[in-house]
């Protein structure tokens, strides 16, 4: 199945997304 | 819960990622799991309810179909569209054999997906999506006489 | 006393014992302070005491409407100053305001302007 989502990365638990500055903005100067 | 859960992770479920009749792949069953037993967790990253919106508006506009968002509650969702485990590759049924439940372990919580009734070797594992309306519809594929037609 | 409002923010925000600083960690996150106005012109000011290595705020106006789980300027109803680089935020959209971002020490000016006959 990973060639089926290559890029999938495989966990075994959740992750916690660790935020970025930039994750709000559709248009950065 | 907890030890059903614990019990799942000592000994994970035999699935199988294969050919669905529902649609294009899906995950079966590799051993006879009888009613109400935990199947498999469904995991991926864990990200706030604003980041989730802004990240469906960015997967519909790069053409990824299906929503692999999927909301605890209120605070947080599970997203498994660039990482999680094989739960992401469950498909949709009007009329499935297993159901998802958010249970809480060591206070933190997680969406489990739990058998509804006894599934035999090579039966495809579903549970119903419980999608939001919307307006924009999703033909639902899974052909069960009861379906709803759409997943939304 | 225009203070932080402990009923009107992101509740992952920590506001300090007199209710004039606040502290977030992660995500963005915004609070509103307890006085609003709707007409004339009114300015205030706000200190930066401490700015982590990788941290950054957006200070600015927000409308009653403007969504605390992310920062002022993300949607229309806020208008914000970006401490990196200066960028000055509106509808999620990033201008070039100031030469360069502020930080660790700056006290910091916003003023509004409104039509006096304000409905």
């Amino acid at each position: 199945w990973t060639s089926f989502a290559p890029e999938f990365k495989e966990l075994d638990e959740n992750v916690e997304y660790d935020e970025d500055e930039g994750d709000f903005d559709e248009m950065d100067e | 819960d907890l030890l059903k859960f614990n019990q799942l992770k000592f000994r994970k479920k035999q699935l199988k990622f294969a050919r669905s009749g529902i649609h294009d792949w899906g995950l079966f069953a590799m051993e006879d799991i009888a009613a109400d037993e935990m199947v498999i967790e469904y995991v991926g990253q864990r990200i706030r309810p604003l980041i989730a919106d802004i990240r469906e508006k960015q997967y519909e506009t790069i053409g990824i179909g299906s929503s692999y968002l999927f909301r605890i509650d209120s605070e947080s969702i599970i997203d498994a569209t660039k990482c999680g485990n094989l739960a992401r590759f469950i498909n949709h049924s009007c009329n499935p054999n297993c159901y998802a439940k958010i249970i809480t372990v060591d206070g933190v919580k997680k969406i489990v997906i739990y058998s509804k009734q006894p599934i035999a070797v090579n039966e495809e594992i579903t549970y119903d999506y419980k999608f939001p309306i919307e307006e924009d519809k999703i033909s639902c594929l899974c052909g069960t006489p009861n379906c709803r037609g759409t997943l939304n | 006393q225009v203070m932080l409002a402990l009923h009107d923010r992101a509740t992952q925000l920590k506001v300090t014992e007199g209710r004039t600083a606040v502290t977030g960690d992660k995500g963005y996150a915004s609070i509103r302070a307890t006085h609003f106005v709707s007409r004339g012109t009114w300015y205030y000011e706000a200190t930066i005491t401490e700015m982590a290595e990788n941290a950054a705020t957006r200070i600015g106006f927000a409308q009653a409407l403007a969504n605390l789980q992310a920062p002022i300027g993300f949607d229309k109803f806020g208008y914000s100053w970006r401490s990196r680089k200066g960028t000055k935020f509106h509808d999620s959209r990033g201008l070039h305001y100031s030469d360069e971002g502020y930080g660790k020490g700056d006290t910091l000016g916003f003023l509004i302007h409104l039509p006096v006959e304000a409905t």
